[in-house]
């Protein structure tokens, strides 16, 4: 875990007391390997050590006789500082219906999410409507009728809509209709290369009012993630993120690394296969869970 | 450039930012620019460092056996198991191998161990008729290792020559989850001798060096025999492969290129090498 990786290496430094900049410098170089181990993307890994850097160069640091420990503390700290403040939460306007539509590569955990989702927010008083745009995989509207069946939610399909923007049209009157408050739309897995794939989602998300797009995004996706987001940027713009199966273990560096390079808030983190298992996001959970 | 007498810093950094963004992992790229550096400093040759890294990144991959069933007897039944985590593309994995092998004139048949996940095994059952193969289901909620038990006795009877196992996805650091993976490779070897078994870690081409506890934690219970690396099409490079290759030994056989029944290829180190240098 990256807090006994951390405390291996100040350990290193216990009996050293003042630091040297060269010393400083090893130590940071450790750091570097720990988190670029934990999937944290190569660039913001550079700038972040660098921020370090600047604050542990100085007098107060190098002077002090527990310098490892106080790297580690302005680590820690850059890391929250990256993550933000405090938990975000969905924009479920007063607009009827409020429109949620989850985006990502293939496999990411969307419609398992989307089920995940609507189970949360019934129990919070709202009245949610699943829909499924997803005509390409075998069996994925059966999938999220399943989910929103063992929930007790409704669910929308429109058989003969071809793209998203059809289905959406049609649910929103439907949810007017039956009085549903936020519609959360499920979408299929698309490639941050797949142009015409990002074409669909574009004319979706310009030609209707929605208040959340949320890139549903794998904690085990490593130093590709950062390109993935900018092309779902440039192409949707998303209002946040769900980070799924961080139960894998998997430390998280991915949305260290988005965080920093986009400014998204991490809305919700799932984490587990159960419709139970999605958190509120929580920066300062979250970056003790990167931290180990 | 490479080949000039002085090399600066930043051009070392930018050979080891490319191979961490690749995945290949900080450790194994620092190891790899810091050997590239010694040999610059005895070797007085220039070399284009671009072929140095292709051929060095070869040697990792080469003596791979990248066939299926290198060692089987043809006239018994073969097994394929396909294990991963979540998401990682092993249904849609099997029915491409479905297809594959009934084009190579087998008897397939493709069986649903997933009882868990929604809609798994109506998920499983269009590849079958997409693949033109017969479709064994388990019940919902039923034990996967008595599926699997019950699905190669079936095969016998009915004369099949290929089984295709296609588990659920499950968390590498869920303990019962691995126990239940477990079970159901002791019941397969139960049923085939070893030869018979091609047991298939799938692994997505995105993942980063979590692919690596991936690997580790499932190579504990399931006796794996090999890769397969999918979404490839992603042109995420899949370095984390050097790593796994050199760890555990384990060759990658096939890769998936995207959601097509044809989208699977067989591994070409050549391939796959030159997309992560030029
Ligand atoms: N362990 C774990 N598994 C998860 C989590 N979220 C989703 N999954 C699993 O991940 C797998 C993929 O989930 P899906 O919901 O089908 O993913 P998707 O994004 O809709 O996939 P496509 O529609 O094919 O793009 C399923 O096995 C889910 O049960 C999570 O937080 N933890
Ligand atoms: N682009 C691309 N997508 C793929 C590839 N292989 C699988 N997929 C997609 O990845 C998503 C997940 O595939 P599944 O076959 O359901 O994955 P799985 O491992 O069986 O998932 P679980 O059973 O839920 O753990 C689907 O949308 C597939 O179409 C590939 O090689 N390329
Ligand atoms: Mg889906
Ligand atoms: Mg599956």
């Amino acid at each position: 875990a990256l807090a006994e990786k951390f405390a291996n290496i100040f350990k290193k430094l216990r009996s050293k007391g003042k630091l040297s900049e060269q010393e400083v410098d090893a130590v940071l170089k450790d750091l570097r390997m720990v988190l670029l181990e934990s999937d944290v993307h190569y660039k913001v890994v550079k700038d972040l050590v660098a921020r370090v850097r600047e604050r542990a160069v100085g007098k107060e640091v190098l002077e002090s006789v527990t310098p490892g420990e106080m790297i580690i503390k302005i680590m820690w700290d850059e890391i929250r500082k990256i993550l933000g403040g405090e938990a975000r939460d969905l924009h479920i306007s007063s607009a009827l219906p409020s429109f949620v539509v989850l985006v990502g590569l293939q496999g990411s955990g969307k419609t398992t999410t989307c089920g995940k989702l609507g189970a949360f927010l019934k129990e919070r008083g709202f009245f949610p409507l699943l829909v499924s745009t997803d005509t390409r995989r075998p069996a994925a509207k059966e999938q999220l009728r399943i989910l929103a069946q063992g929930s007790k939610l409704e669910f929308f399909d429109l058989p003969q809509g071809k793209t998203p923007l059809e289905v959406v049209r049609a649910a929103r009157n439907f949810a007017r209709e039956k009085g549903l408050d936020v519609v959360l739309v499920d979408t299929a897995g698309r490639l941050h290369v797949e142009e015409d794939l990002l074409q669909e989602l574009k004319e979706l998300v310009t030609q209707e009012t929605l208040q959340e797009v949320l890139l549903v995004l794998d904690a085990t996706t490593g130093q590709e993630a950062v390109k993935v987001a900018e092309t779902f940027r440039e192409c949707v713009n998303p209002t946040g993120m769900i980070l799924t199966k961080v139960d894998t273990d998997a430390r998280g560096g991915a949305v260290l690394s988005i965080v920093a390079q986009t400014g998204w808030p991490v809305k919700f983190v799932g984490v587990g296969e159960k419709v139970t298992q999605l958190e509120v996001f929580r920066p300062d959970r979250m970056a003790s869970r990167i931290m180990g | 450039l490479w080949s000039r007498k002085e090399v600066k810093e930043e051009e070392w950094e930018e050979l080891e930012a490319m191979l961490i963004q690749a995945d290949i992992g900080p450790s194994m790229a620092v190891e790899l620019v810091e050997e590239f550096r010694r040999l610059r400093e005895t070797s007085k040759s220039g070399g284009d460092w671009q072929n140095w890294l292709y051929e060095k990144l070869l040697t990792f991959l080469k003596n791979s056996e990248t066939r299926l069933f290198p060692n089987a007897s043809l006239e018994n039944l073969r097994v394929i198991l396909l294990s991963g985590i979540n998401g990682v593309g092993k249904t849609t994995t099997a029915g491409k191998i479905a297809h594959l092998l009934k084009e190579k004139g087998e008897r397939v048949v493709l069986v649903g161990a997933d009882t868990f996940r929604a809609a798994a095994s109506e998920q499983l059952e269009v590849w079958a008729q997409r693949a033109n193969c017969r479709y064994f289901r388990g019940s919902a909620g039923a034990d996967p290792g008595a599926v699997v038990f019950d699905s190669i006795n079936s095969a016998r009877n009915n004369g099949d020559s290929v089984v295709i196992v296609d588990t659920a996805g499950r968390s590498h650091v869920n303990k019962n989850l691995l126990a239940e993976l477990e079970k159901v490779v002791k019941v397969t070897k139960k049923l085939v001798e070893p030869p018979q078994l091609e047991s298939l870690l799938v692994i997505d081409a995105l993942t980063g060096q979590n692919a690596f506890s991936q690997v580790e934690s499932i190579a504990r219970v399931a006796d794996l025999t090999g890769i397969i690396l999918t979404k490839w099409d992603s042109q995420a490079k899949g370095g984390i492969i050097f790593r796994v290759v050199r760890e555990f030994g384990l060759p990658v056989k096939y890769v998936g290129v995207g959601e097509g029944i044809e989208d699977l290829v067989p591994f070409e180190p050549e391939e796959f090498v030159r997309a992560i240098v030029y």
